[in-house]
């Protein structure tokens, strides 16, 4: 028998994009994408701006809108990309 | 597509750019080429044009930058977000930021150019094998000034084809030191170093002193990445340091461990324990031309599309034969119309790769010694018997006339078909009424039918005037005309009097062809068209002298 391997995640000085959960993950990629700013400013609650938000986001970027975090999402979020955010504000 | 509000755009088509620095990823010279290439993208289907400015302020500025590069909108270390770009408008409008935390490469992994050996310039060819060892990145084996170096064949004991990769021992960049190698030890702020240093910056960038005190001199230059060193991480720019030891084991190869998202890195110390010093291991790598490409679309005005296959989808993803998509397209064209007609200034060249030289020639000519792809610049281009012939110091191809996937010959040495000529051949014609063959070369020319010929004469004895050196191109117009090409004008001449018409010339070549370069090094008549060559380039005209295509000879006439 061998015995399961020990993953251990280290923070690695200088990593800016650290090991985020992907509820993390999703609200910063949302932000900076110009897909949440608008929808916080009307007022709805968090939980309901992300839905929406993603919802925009998985549209924008031609996924199956599900509006939920899924992984098809969350792989699309990892992926390198332009700075620019998808929605101007 | 979508454009940004307002329609963003450029209110005059002759834009401007300048690039502020370079990568130490990629030498400026492929740099360079990327973004050509990348505004070409757009000048392929829009009337703009695009020219680079070396000083001053252009519409384009275009920089690489780390993290917080002095906009609003700093990067992200590796991977995540690449570059950016603001849409067009004066200051910072129009300038597109590339975030040097990435590996930029041609996309499919690291691209060495290499510098001095005997390989003029030429890429490393990976793998290669030197006394019986195969190396994927350069090496100082068998060296010993530490300066590593590689093959540009893929066997250094056959063909003995070399250059030197970059190294901070060879040379710098930017910088005020001329580009002058790295002094190690030098001296900064009264300390000693041995390498290169990010100490005294905030971007991140690695530079050394050129001279052995930098407090002294101030003479300092920054770093080239070698192509073993990490990127991204907090070592940018180091090699990695085998074997390693990372929570008390030794690694002697790039690992995942300790990491989260699978990406391999390595210490760039001896215990990343102890220095806590790491980076990325190399992988393909994003390729500047495409980044470029989508980032200029911003520049121009265009938004985001969300048609995956777009260039100007957000997201990166390599293709290797770019077209632009109809999305794309259509988005350009919605902004500035379609590109009719000739673009009044060429593409600037860059610097050519490979620099001619004269060699002793080999007797038995090897393909691969002599690339075509690899030729910047030919002396001549010229159709003799409907086939398309390349001539480029003493070598010539020819391809055959049957459109453009017509078969490719060569490369033949000059001298065994027409053993009298020279190395370079200026220009030459194939006159119809008789078959001659007519070669130029500086104030000479030689006449051949078959193995016979007739000089070296004098250009003066066609009737050229004292003051014409060379004849730079010719082309046959009806059976008994040839128009002859020197700096911006041209003479006709009569091929059954072998002396130019007197009367109406010179004219000025701009004049009778609009759009052709004013200077072209070459003109010749192929499958029904005129085309005008120039540098790297061509101007494709129809009948009715009207030019309906601009491109690069290597890619459109050349299977490159």
């Amino acid at each position: 028998w061998s015995l399961p391997l020990k993953s251990i995640h280290v923070t690695f000085p200088g990593d800016i994009i650290k090991n985020m959960t992907d509820m993390e993950l999703a609200q910063s990629y949302l932000t900076r994408f110009g897909y949440m700013e608008k929808l916080q400013r009307s007022g709805f609650q968090s939980m309901v701006s992300t839905t929406n938000a993603l919802k925009k986001m998985q549209q924008h970027l031609g996924l199956e809108e599900t509006g939920q975090l899924d992984s098809a999402t969350v792989e699309a979020m990892k992926q390198p990309r332009c700075g620019l955010p998808d929605v101007a504000n | 597509y979508k454009t940004f509000e307002g329609d963003l755009k450029w209110d005059h088509n002759d834009v401007t750019y300048r690039i502020l620095n370079y990568s130490p990823d990629l030498d400026s010279e492929l740099t360079d080429d990327a973004f050509a290439r990348a505004f070409k993208v757009w000048s392929d289907v829009t009337p703009l044009t695009f020219t680079r400015l070396y000083d001053g302020t252009a519409d384009i500025m275009i920089s690489f930058g780390k993290g917080d590069h002095g906009d609003p909108y700093p990067f992200d270390g590796k991977d995540g977000l690449l570059a950016h770009a603001y849409p067009p408008g004066k200051g910072i409008q129009g300038d597109a930021h590339f975030d040097d935390d990435e590996n930029w490469t041609l996309g499919k992994g690291p691209v060495v150019k290499t510098r001095y050996g005997n390989a003029e310039g030429a890429l490393c060819h990976f793998p290669f094998t030197f006394e019986g060892k195969s190396y994927s990145t350069c090496t100082t084996d068998g060296r010993a000034d530490n300066l590593p170096w590689c093959s540009t064949t893929a066997d250094f004991g056959r063909d003995k084809k070399y250059g030197f990769c970059p190294s901070e021992l060879l040379y710098t960049i930017g910088g005020n030191a001329d580009a002058a190698p790295c002094v190690f030890p030098f001296t900064f702020e009264g300390k000693e170093y041995d390498g290169c240093t990010t100490e005294g910056r905030n971007d991140g960038y690695r530079w050394c002193a050129t001279t052995n005190n930098f407090d002294q001199d101030k003479k300092y230059g920054f770093c080239p990445s070698r192509d073993t060193a990490v990127s991204g991480g907090n070592s940018e720019g180091e090699p990695c340091h085998f074997p390693f030891t990372f929570l008390g084991q030794s690694y002697d190869a790039c690992t995942n461990e300790g990491r989260g998202d699978g990406r391999l890195w390595c210490a760039t110390t001896a215990s990343y324990d102890d220095d806590k010093k790491w980076g990325f291991c190399r992988d393909k790598g994003y390729s500047l031309f495409l980044v470029a490409a989508h980032e200029f679309g911003h520049a121009l005005g265009l938004d985001h599309s969300n048609i995956r296959q777009a260039l100007m989808y957000p997201m990166y993803t390599y293709v290797e034969d770019f077209s632009l998509h109809r999305d794309d397209v259509a988005g350009i064209q919605y902004l500035y119309g379609r590109r009719e007609g000739p673009v009044p200034t060429p593409p600037r060249p860059t610097t050519p790769f490979i620099s001619k030289t004269t060699t002793t020639t080999p007797k038995t000519v090897d393909p691969n010694a002599k690339d075509i792809c690899k030729v910047n610049k030919f002396d001549t281009i010229t159709v003799i018997k409907k086939d398309l012939y390349f001539f480029s110091d003493g070598y010539y191809w020819k391809k055959s006339g049957r459109g453009n996937n017509g078969e490719l010959k060569g490369p033949f040495r000059v001298s065994e078909r027409w053993g009298a000529l020279p190395t370079v051949i200026d220009a030459a014609f194939e006159d119809l009424l008789t078959g001659y063959l007519y070669f130029f070369s500086g104030s000479q020319f030689w006449v051949y039918t078959g193995q016979s010929y007739v000089g070296p004469r004098n250009i003066e004895k066609l009737g050229l005037p004292a003051s014409v050196k060379v004849v730079q191109g010719a082309l046959q117009r009806g059976k008994y005309k040839v128009l002859l090409f020197s700096g911006e004008e041209y003479w006709r001449m009569d091929v059954k009097t072998q002396k130019v018409d007197e009367k109406g010339y010179p004219r000025y070549t701009q004049n009778t062809f609009g759009g052709v370069p004013s200077q072209p090094n070459d003109a010749f008549q192929f499958n029904g068209h005129t085309y005008f060559y120039w540098d790297r380039f061509y101007w494709r005209l129809t009948s009715t002298k009207l030019v309906d295509r601009v491109g690069y000879v290597k890619y459109d006439l050349l299977p490159c």
